[in-house]
């Protein structure tokens, strides 16, 4: 799975997820990619969300759309929401996986409780990261 | 002046520190460069954000290293099913597809349904048929083999398992 998310000069957010699904996939099996507010999802209110990792607990858990309304009814910041679903919410689901976010003021976070996720970011406050691993 | 930027990942998975190569890491961490470099580049210009998270996109599924596009595993019957998704925050704009196959880059496929129907999801071969009616590449079989992805199949197959595509011995990330 590869994704991304973006802030233009406009303040508009974007985000975009694409994925080959699961190996030896079956039954039609489809994850939390292509569902808006779970694997994908972008509020210019809020906040532009792409996730990766074991789909089902993403669409149980509803990711995505889960940190923009953390952010605007519950006054969290992007790192408290998305430190949260992702270190608390999904693994008490048993879920594994990660996520790349991006606010309206251009604040990026890429939470992951697995040993690794591949993720990269580029800003204009001059902030650039490429890793794998923590 | 206001703030802008990008971020990328490339999936999340289980693979161990031991084996990942210095090669292999240093091509994966090129690739994504090279993507949030390019989408960098389109929003310090003055381009859109949604443009830019195609662009860095394209780039990911375009390299085999990533389960996404060419690099997409296999499913229980040797084929393809490939999803994506786009969304704008302004108006809440959003395009998804879901287990299409042989379209080159899906993302580009879900930004179609965004700009060019008024629905949000489509999926499968109508979906397909969709893509090439809008005259989105479309690529053979032959585009998506990989020999690594082959055998993360064939070994699935043996065990009968679904996994996350960078699992331990996937070596790589979903």
């Amino acid at each position: 799975t590869v994704g991304a998310v973006a802030l233009d000069k406009k303040g508009n957010l974007a985000s975009g997820t694409s994925t080959g699904g699961m190996v030896n996939k079956k039954y039609g099996r489809i994850g939390d990619t292509p569902l808006i507010g779970i694997g994908t999802y972008a509020n210019n209110d809020s906040c532009a969300i792409s996730c990766t990792g074991h789909g089902e607990f993403f669409i149980r858990a509803a990711v995505a759309y889960d940190i923009s309304a953390r952010m605007m009814y519950n006054k969290q910041s992007l790192q408290e929401a998305s430190n949260e679903v992702i270190h608390k919410e999904l693994p008490a689901l048993g879920g594994r996986g990660g996520l790349i976010g991006i606010d309206k003021h251009g604040h990026i976070v890429m939470p992951f409780n697995t040993k690794g996720m591949y993720r990269g970011l580029k800003s204009s406050k001059n902030e650039e990261f490429v890793g794998i691993f923590e | 002046m206001k703030a802008y930027g990008i971020a990328i990942h490339g999936g999340a998975g289980t693979v161990s520190r031991a084996k990942m190569t210095k090669w292999k890491a240093e091509a994966y961490k090129e690739t994504l460069k090279r993507a949030y470099s390019m989408a960098y580049q389109t929003l310090h210009k003055g381009g859109s954000s949604i443009d830019a998270v195609i662009e860095a996109i394209v780039i990911l599924e375009d390299s085999y290293l990533f389960n996404a596009g060419k690099g997409s595993v296999y499913t229980h019957l040797g084929t393809h099913e490939m999803d994506a998704a786009v969304m704008e925050g302004k108006k809440l704009k959003a395009g998804a597809v879901a287990s299409v196959g042989y379209v080159k880059n899906p993302i580009k496929l879900a930004h179609t349904v965004m700009t060019k129907t008024k629905h949000v999801l489509i999926s499968g071969e109508q979906a397909t048929e969709f893509a090439k009616d809008h005259n989105l590449e479309i690529e053979s079989k032959e585009y998506f083999y990989d020999e690594f992805r082959y055998k993360q199949w064939q070994k699935a197959l043996m065990n009968d398992k679904v996994q996350l595509d960078h699992d331990e011995d996937g070596q790589k990330f979903g």
